[in-house]
């Protein structure tokens, strides 16, 4: 159980992380765009 | 199989203590002479035995902490009789400290060798050490036996250049009846993907970890080491498994050898004496070709001493100049009075001559000089058979110390406390979107998705502790009932 719990936060911030990993890359994108 | 030769050291050497000595006071019988080694689990000193004139090392623990796991070390180590494993000679209670004696190893750890040369190691040398060490698991493996805890660090180095296994505070038995383990146990970067999954394993998953460890000689760190030890553990049996940085800077016998230890599933994975065959171990060279390795490191060691005498003098020139200035005919306090603990500090950052690698801390080091052996689940029966999971940790009674992996995330903690603080930032950025909703992040301003990424880490490893805590304080009354029931069966 304590392993699924962990699983769980663990998998949770590796997908928050990637969102904003994402979104840091998009805005570096669209400024380049601009620029 | 081939049958496990029982190979004996041509030379003399230190069985046990002597009856007599066993029944003196400790420091009747050593001469203490410096300290080796610092962990979690207490100190490790350089002695010097009278009876006889040899040197031993010495792991002074303290009696509070987890007499169960210490039993278990002794036990393990009494049982071994292999010039590849570290030889246990006996032990004394002293004041509050339990003194286990044991074989010296001059070279101290694979592990601070790479260290202190701040070099990795060749491939001859590797595959040196590495048939050493297979001859040590396999003797090991032969008596069903798992160490549970292979790597650099674990591997210590006589001034012969033999190597041998150390450190069994979570080794383990197999016996007749249980062909596999569940417990968690390890140092997350070295840990088998079965070991970490739970599903049972055996002694090959040593095996995975002496493969990590020959990544860990060669490119000085395990894979994934630079990356949270929490995310490495889902990632090593999710992902294939690690080879070389760059696998073209290696004779193709080395990678063919590490990928022989590194296959995900145990069944098909080779077993000690069959990597004893393979053509990278037996083409390895004599020990006799580490001593200019193990010159150069103890030169190294020797002359980092004698700087930080020299400073550690010339401080004290200038204090003994500033009290003579400032107090006149003041009587200098020596070091020892000073209570400064700076010369301890260089002293516990030489060479480890014994069971555990020390604990160093620099701005060089990465996350991974910091870690510790994880435990979770204990191996005890009883509580496997009430079906609760053990994680030791620093709120657990009897353990004095905390795993250093434990110590990182607080270090981490404290970091972001203290960063949330400097930047005003607030309680709200320490919560992940509600209902796992991730498109609010393209609302956010540029500012604050770079403060929530770089509280990131230390958010979860809240969250993690959190659950910790809370699985701690369901499982402690059932560990107390087990405890009573064992000490009520032990007096009767």
């Amino acid at each position: 159980l304590f392993m699924k719990e962990l699983e769980h936060i663990v998998k949770s911030y590796e997908a928050y992380r990637q969102a904003l990993l994402s979104e840091v890359e998009a805005r570096k994108q669209r400024q380049q765009w601009y620029a | 199989m081939d049958k496990v030769q029982m190979r004996n050291h041509p030379r003399r050497q230190l069985k046990k203590l002597s009856e007599d000595s066993l029944t003196k006071q400790p420091e009747e019988v050593f001469d203490v002479l410096e300290k080796l080694g610092e962990g979690s689990y207490g100190c490790v000193f350089k002695a010097h035995y009278k009876e006889t004139g040899e040197i031993v090392a010495i792991k002074q623990v303290p009696v509070e902490s987890d007499l169960q796991e210490i039993i278990k070390e002794i036990s393990i180590m009494q049982q071994c009789n292999s010039p590849h494993v570290v030889r246990y000679y006996g032990s004394y209670f002293k004041n509050s400290d339990l003194w286990i004696v044991m074989e010296y190893c001059g070279a101290g750890s694979v592990s601070d060798i790479i260290r202190i040369r701040n070099k990795t190691l060749t491939e001859d040398e590797i595959a040196t050490i590495l048939q050493s060490t297979l001859k040590g698991l396999e003797y090991l493996h032969f008596m069903r036996k798992i160490h549970r805890d292979i790597k650099a660090g674990n591997i210590l180095l006589n001034t012969e250049g033999q190597a041998k296994l150390a450190d069994f505070g979570v080794a383990g038995q197999l016996t007749d009846t249980m062909a596999k383990r569940n417990t968690v146990i390890g140092t997350p970067f070295w840990m088998a993907p079965e070991v970490i999954q739970e599903i049972g394993y055996n002694c090959v998953a040593d095996i995975w970890s002496l493969g990590i460890t020959a990544i860990e000689m060669a490119e000085g760190k395990p894979p994934y080491a630079d990356i949270h030890p929490m995310r490495a553990i889902f990632m090593i049996p999710t992902n294939p498994p690690p080879t070389f940085r760059n696998p073209d800077l290696w004779s193709p016998d080395f990678p063919d050898f590490v990928s022989q230890c590194l296959v995900k599933n145990p069944e098909n994975r080779a077993t000690a004496t069959q990597l004893l065959q393979h053509p990278f171990i037996r083409s390895a060279k004599p020990n006799s070709i580490l001593k200019a390795l193990i010159t150069d490191a103890m030169e190294i060691k020797m002359k980092k001493l004698e700087a930080e005498q020299r400073e550690q003098d010339a401080e004290d020139d200038d204090n003994s100049d500033e009290d003579e200035v400032d107090q006149g005919t003041m009587v200098r306090a020596g070091t020892g009075d000073s209570g400064t603990v700076r010369a301890a500090g260089s002293l516990a950052s030489s060479l480890s001559g014994t069971a555990r690698t020390m604990i160093e801390y620099d701005d060089t080091g990465t996350m991974q000089s910091r870690l510790g052996t994880m435990v979770i689940n204990s191996d005890d029966e009883d509580e496997e058979e009430a079906g609760t999971m053990k994680r030791r940790d620093e709120t657990e009674t009897m353990q004095p110390a905390k795993p250093s992996f434990l110590e990182y995330f607080e270090q981490k903690e404290k970091e972001a406390n203290v960063y949330n603080d400097g930047g005003g930032n607030n309680a709200d950025n320490r919560k992940l979107p509600p209902d796992g909703d991730l498109e609010v992040v393209s609302t956010w301003s540029a500012e604050e998705l770079r403060l929530r990424l770089a509280s990131l880490d230390p958010q979860m490893e809240q969250e993690i502790e959190e659950i910790r805590q809370r699985y701690q304080a369901k499982r402690q009354p059932i560990l107390d009932a087990i405890d009573a029931k064992r000490r009520r069966q032990q007096n009767f």
